[in-house]
């Protein structure tokens, strides 16, 4: 991987998440999901299944497709 | 879909392995889903 | 903190989990907690809540209180 890959892969994800507005981000909030690191949380005990996850996004917070691919 | 909320989680876990559908653990943040994967499949 | 801390923090945590011995990683296995990675996961999903995080552990695998706390 590139040094630019592995630089923003060494810090620390902090609190915000690619792709997640206000709205999004305020249904994710009620859901349980206030940090950034709780979505990154599901997203691994998912086993990084990208549908699976994306199941998630949309179930929980209406994502549309892009979003959730976000 | 109710049906299935009566299944422990490894019971559950037991029906998707069965059914051969990728999932991880069956955990709180993770049943619902697995219960809706389920329902899909035998539906 | 510490630049070895920064260092291990940066990197990836690889398929490894501390403290766990070959029986409980088959029972974590058993439970779809086959990588270092979903065990991760579970305890961001919790909000990095050590309590609940050692419930999970000894209610999944009967972790003893230091295994759990490893």
């Amino acid at each position: 991987t590139s040094q630019k890959h592995q630089d923003f892969v060494a810090e620390p994800m902090g609190e915000s998440l690619a792709g997640i507005g206000e709205v999004l981000g305020k249904k994710l909030e009620e859901r349980g999901f206030d940090k950034a690191y709780v979505v990154l949380g599901q997203f691994l005990v998912l086993k990084k299944d990208e549908d699976l996850f994306q199941g998630v996004a949309k179930g929980h917070i209406g994502a549309n497709a892009k979003q959730s691919w976000d | 879909m109710d049906d299935y909320a009566v299944l422990s989680d490894a019971e559950l876990a037991a029906v998707l392995r069965q059914y051969n559908i990728p999932h991880g653990p069956v955990v709180g943040s993770t049943r619902k889903l697995y219960e809706k994967k389920i329902f899909e499949y035998e539906t």
